[in-house]
């Protein structure tokens, strides 16, 4: 914006492109852009220094129910990873089994994805690199089978966190989507509370759909985190400040590369900052 | 819909005579909103609104269309004029074998549309080599095996860098009289100096007849900086858009069009092999609008 002088007609044009751009969306770069108005109307903001401050102010309000760290609760505890197509759930599982088994934790891979060509050696690759076991079955197996083996065992040989990987599905196929129900059932009955965790994949670079993916989702399914991956391209994922307002599901984590240790903590500020770079 | 949003500006009656420029204005207010809601480029959705302003301005409503049904059909035809005409097809090599390079973001589905088109050649008679030449991603030479085992194509995997497999792979398939040569690589980031290289490379080597950017029918703004940085490291022949059964409107479509000015070729409508259409321009516009 240039850092000095008064806010311009051109100011305001330039930063909805930035929020736009960002994939915030129509609607909340409007929701946005009123609010922003509103406080200059009051009188409320000093120059463009202060319209950017009162941006970012306004985001992380938006933001406010939507925050939360990834907590382990007493083990057996179990998360399972869902989301559409690609999105990277199986690296993520890779990066928080490698995260808690730094932590000194018994980590139980669950092989979920019985259905994708090489999903089961893609995450056992994954297991052994970060030397953790896995349970798996024979591909075109059922994954609630799966889900049912691997519960049993983390209970009987007392892992302290279970990580259940899910084929990638698109929100909108009813049948898969009461598959994915169905693993969750089988593992509440194995293991009253599991899964206790529920972790949504989105993919940075996707769209306004990333908010019919988490609609969708988090009705067959109780969606209690929010992973953003690929935030090491140039995708901002602005979409998920919608996500935050309409369903107030926590961003805990998000994924900035292709290795095992490329997670981190959802931190919003940081994220806030990111859009206006 | 976008029609009742238009038709709140027009109004129902037929037999209104000219578009007046306030008109167009509020109805390109609400085009302007429906393709950037759809995932259009903001910079897209501009170049679009200025050229459809001069078509609108002063257009009379002709025999019989309400000034809504008018308006619609003018966007639409206009939609479909960028997306590109008629579906085109692969283009071969005059001598065989072809090369076709898959080439994308992570995750966008390479590896599944090469074993797609893998499938759809061996349907129309042609013998093709499937060359997995990701040699980064956990087991995705696995992957690959695997579905080529599926639609019976070879799959051609071996040691050394993606640039030396692409160029054995090549040299076999022309030893052997192989129709087309389909090369799976790895999914990057445009902004990875190294890995675009790379694919520079396989490019310089085997002189593909085809490189096909691989795009996710739900990706956002960025789908158009993504198409624009691989149009111009590699010269796109074509794109591919995966996902497509899904409710994404698909406006990176657009985006990608606009930037790279190549052609559309497939869609990705399942993940199941079978799963491969031609682009139809006409049913895209439509969905586009919502
Ligand atoms: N750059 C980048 N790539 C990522 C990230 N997370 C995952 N990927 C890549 O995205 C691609 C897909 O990752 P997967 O883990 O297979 O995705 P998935 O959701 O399990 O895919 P399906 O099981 O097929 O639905 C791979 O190439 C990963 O390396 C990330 O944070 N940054
Ligand atoms: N629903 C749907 N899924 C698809 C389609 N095409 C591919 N997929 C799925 O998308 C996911 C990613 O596909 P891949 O072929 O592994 O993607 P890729 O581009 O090779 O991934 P990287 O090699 O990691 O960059 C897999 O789960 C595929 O089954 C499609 O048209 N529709
Ligand atoms: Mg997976
Ligand atoms: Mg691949």
């Amino acid at each position: 914006l240039g850092i000095k002088g008064e806010v311009t007609r051109e100011d305001l044009e330039r930063i909805e492109e930035i929020l736009i751009s960002a994939d915030v969306g129509v609607e909340t770069t409007d929701k946005l852009m009123k609010a922003l108005e509103k406080r200059m109307a009051r009188g409320e903001v000093r120059g463009k220094e202060g319209i950017m401050a009162a941006l970012r102010d306004e985001i992380l309000r938006l933001l406010q129910g939507a925050q939360g760290r990834l907590e382990l609760g007493p083990p057996p505890w179990v998360i399972m990873v869902v989301g559409v197509n690609g999105t990277g759930k199986t690296t993520t599982i890779a990066k928080l089994a490698r995260r808690f088994a730094n932590e000194g934790r018994k980590v139980l891979l669950v092989a979920g994805d019985t259905f994708r060509a090489a999903a089961i050696e893609q995450l056992e690759i994954w297991a052994d690199r970060v030397g953790v076991p896995m349970v798996k079955h024979q591909p075109g197996s059922h994954p609630s089978g799966v889900v049912y083996d691997a519960l049993q065992a983390a209970r009987a040989r007392g892992y302290d966190v279970t990580i259940i990987d899910t084929a990638g599905r698109l929100h909108t196929k009813v049948n898969l989507m009461e598959e994915l129900k169905k693993m969750a059932r089988v593992a509440s009955k194995e293991l009253p509370g599991a899964p206790h965790e529920t972790l949504l994949v989105l993919d940075a670079t996707t769209g306004q759909n990333a908010l019919s993916q988490a609609r969708l989702f988090s009705q067959a399914v109780p969606v209690t985190g929010l992973v953003l991956t690929k935030l090491d391209g140039t995708a901002k994922g602005g979409i998920i400040i919608a996500i935050a307002g309409e369903l107030s599901i926590p961003i805990k984590l998000i994924g900035v590369g292709e290795g095992m240790d490329d997670l981190q903590d959802f931190d919003a500020e940081a994220f806030v900052e990111a859009l206006f770079e | 819909s976008l029609s009742d949003r238009i038709q709140g500006i027009l109004g129902k009656f037929k037999g209104k005579a000219r578009l007046t420029e306030k008109e167009v204005d509020a109805t390109l207010r609400e085009i302007r909103l429906a393709l950037l809601e759809a995932d259009v480029h903001i910079q897209v959705v501009r170049q679009f609104t200025e050229s459809l302003r001069s078509r609108l301005i002063g257009r009379e409503v002709t025999g019989g269309l309400t000034p809504t049904q008018e308006v619609v059909k003018v966007v639409s035809e206009e939609i479909q004029g960028l997306l590109g005409g008629s579906h085109e097809g692969l283009k071969f090599a005059s001598r065989p074998p072809t090369g076709i390079m898959m080439v994308g973001l992570q995750g966008s589905g390479k590896t599944t549309t090469a074993a797609k088109l893998a499938l759809m050649l061996k349907k129309q008679g042609k013998w093709p080599l499937l060359v997995a030449a990701d040699v980064y991603r956990p087991a995705a030479v696995e992957q690959l095996v695997t579905l080529g085992k599926e639609v019976g194509v070879e799959v051609y995997h071996g040691e050394g860098d993606p640039v030396e497999i692409c160029g054995r792979a090549v040299e076999k398939a022309r030893k052997d009289g192989m129709d087309v040569v389909i090369m799976d690589t790895a999914g990057r980031l445009h902004v990875d100096e190294l890995l675009m290289v790379e694919l520079e490379r396989i490019k310089g080597l085997v002189q593909p007849q085809e490189i096909l950017l691989v795009a996710d029918a739900m990706t956002g703004q960025e789908a158009a900086n993504v198409a624009r940085t691989f149009h111009e490291r590699l010269n796109l022949t074509g794109v591919v858009l995966t996902k497509m059964e899904g409710d994404a409107r698909g406006g990176a479509a657009l985006s990608i069009k606009a930037v790279t000015g190549q052609p559309i070729k497939f869609v990705g409508v399942g993940e199941k092999l079978e799963q491969l259409e031609p682009f139809h321009p006409d049913r895209m516009a439509s969905r586009i609008l919502g």
